[in-house]
């Protein structure tokens, strides 16, 4: 393990839009 | 460049929009809070917050109390977790 590919958490990253939440229920 | 300037958030804008659109508008207003804080890790630190409860985002977002609290919170968190990678 190399520690460059953090998956968790998702980044947010201002005025681009947010992905972080794939598992929110409509 | 010229950071963007929002109006202060409330229960009543946040009802009005998609669930998604709703962590948009909190992490807007909150990662220059945490970049404020630590520079280098607020995108992180944001994405990690996002997961807690929007009322209590919006409790966070007007008390630094409660906000540094959590950033702490979740800094701990994140370093545990990449000390396991």
């Amino acid at each position: 393990s190399n520690g460059s590919s953090v998956s968790w958490p998702p980044e947010f990253h201002p005025g681009v839009p947010w992905k972080g939440l794939q598992n929110i229920d409509p | 460049r010229e950071p963007a300037v929002y109006e202060p958030l409330s229960a009543s804008m946040l009802a009005a929009a998609l669930p998604h659109e709703q962590k948009q508008m909190i992490g807007e207003r909150l990662y220059p809070l945490i970049s404020a804080l630590h520079t280098q890790l607020a995108g992180k630190i944001t994405g990690m917050l996002l997961e807690i409860d929007n009322s209590e985002l919006l409790l966070m977002l007007e008390s630094p109390e409660s906000l540094n609290a959590k950033v702490q919170e979740a800094l701990e968190v994140l370093q545990e977790h990449q000390a396991t990678e």
